[in-house]
């Protein structure tokens, strides 16, 4: 079982995006997907219908039982997207909570990669949905993924924003034995602007060891997808954006993760 | 003096660009404007040119005087941003970490209101920008400001989203006698897909009372306005977007607002 995060702490960078369309593209060619959604914000449950605020069954369910020490039959938590071979286990608004709760308690950094252990013959792949900030939340995430995907905007002001991610990274790395290796994926591109083409020759030019070479261009069939409430792939594969992230997804499987 | 905050728990709905542009467009029509960054990333920071992680006098500083019980003078934190009638109090990255240090202090929700009554004389707008969550920099934003402008994307999640903030507003309300009154500012709208649109429709049949009655256009100049450092109405006036927020200033500015 593969199990890839999706972070940056700047906002509105298209992780949610990057999430759903790669578990959509792994779904629709067979591979058994689980999506991992630990952004208190629930973009990702609400893109399936559900709704955060009422949540019968989240990620909040595994921190409730490490506060109350009692087991969790973490399958219980896992809920159906409509698309084949591809499952949910949803946030609740409730986990905005958590950092201020349970901060400090030990053991409360691995309580995702200890859920996930629990179903490790189930799915073959698991990609997680995090949240813009650094918190528990990112920390469960850094923890227990195998490769860590940082989608960056093709413009000036996201520059500092993953400058910022990749010293977060460092730390918690430092602090866990050693941080997960990452792929920086440039997306929003719009090669009509100056600002998107100096953008990305910046983000190589400093980052280019751990840039995946191509790029994600704007797409206005995301926004027609999540209002469908169906994964990219499923909405209209043929679609630029869904071409992007499949030749990603091609890349990120063949070769081994820079370290 | 009148105080705008600018705010929406979601992530790259345009909250930054909201806030620089409306301030740059006061600032060119000469009134004295004081520009606020309660963002720990510190987009509009880094927009003129700052380095959030090293900034000396800052936003944190007024947090780090209420734990030490000390005075401070605000007009000291306050920096150039190389546009005539436009200063800058800047974040700090380790505002971060004030909801974990400071979180229940008493006062901790009134230090930037208190630090704006002081500079009361020098200006005659202040605009604050917040950071995509709800924490202390968000409260204290909440409790300083006449009025808050909520940017919201034009597509299916802002209005999760949106429903989100709302509530959250009426949460705090409640706790401090009383939200402020609040305007919904529709951006990113792309008149070419249908999911701006519809997105557009819902907005305005549900909260119609409280929308601004038109909307901010996706416009490319805004992403090279941030690359050159200017707020766009000085990198380029007569662009689409800009136009739109010296409508959205103009509306503002002619009636009271909705409570
Ligand atoms: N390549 C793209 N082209 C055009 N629109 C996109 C693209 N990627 C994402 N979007 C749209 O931009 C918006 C923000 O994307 P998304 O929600 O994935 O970002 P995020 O990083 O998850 O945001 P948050 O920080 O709030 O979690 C959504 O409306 C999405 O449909
Ligand atoms: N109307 C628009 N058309 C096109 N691009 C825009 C528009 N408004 C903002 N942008 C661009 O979208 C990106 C995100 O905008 P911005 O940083 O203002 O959002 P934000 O809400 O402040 O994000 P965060 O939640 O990270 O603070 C920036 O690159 C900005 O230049
Ligand atoms: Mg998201
Ligand atoms: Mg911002």
């Amino acid at each position: 079982m593969k199990v890839w995060a999706v972070a940056n702490q700047k906002g509105g960078v298209g992780k949610t995006t990057t999430a759903v369309t790669l578990a959509g593209l792994l779904a629709a060619a067979g591979r058994s997907t689980l999506l991992v959604d630990l952004d208190p914000q629930g973009s990702l449950t609400a893109y399936f219908g559900f709704d955060p605020d009422g949540m019968d069954g989240s990620v909040y369910d595994l921190f409730d039982a490490l506060a109350r020490d009692s087991a969790i039959d973490v399958a219980a938590l896992l809920h159906d997207t409509g698309t084949d071979d591809l499952a949910l286990l949803p946030a609740a608004t409730a986990m905005a909570t958590l950092d201020r709760q349970l901060g400090t308690r030990a053991g409360m950094g691995l309580v995702v990669a200890r859920a996930l252990k629990g179903l490790a013959g189930r799915f073959d792949h698991v990609v997680m949905d995090c949240p813009p900030m650094l918190g528990v939340l990112m920390v469960n995430a850094l923890a227990a993924c195998d490769e860590l995907l940082i989608p960056v905007q093709t413009e000036f002001l996201a520059i500092k924003g993953l400058e910022r991610m990749l010293s977060t990274l460092q730390m918690i790395g430092r602090s866990r034995g050693g941080a997960p290796p990452h792929v920086i994926v440039p997306t929003f591109f719009d090669r009509r602007t100056r600002a998107s083409t100096d953008a990305l020759r910046l983000l190589r030019d400093r980052w280019d060891a751990h840039m995946w070479p191509r790029v994600i261009p704007v797409d206005t069939r995301f926004r027609d997808a999540s209002r469908a409430g169906l994964p990219p792939p499923a909405f209209d594969a043929a679609s630029r954006g869904c071409q992007a992230y499949a030749s990603l997804l091609r890349w990120l499987q063949s070769r081994q993760a820079a370290p």
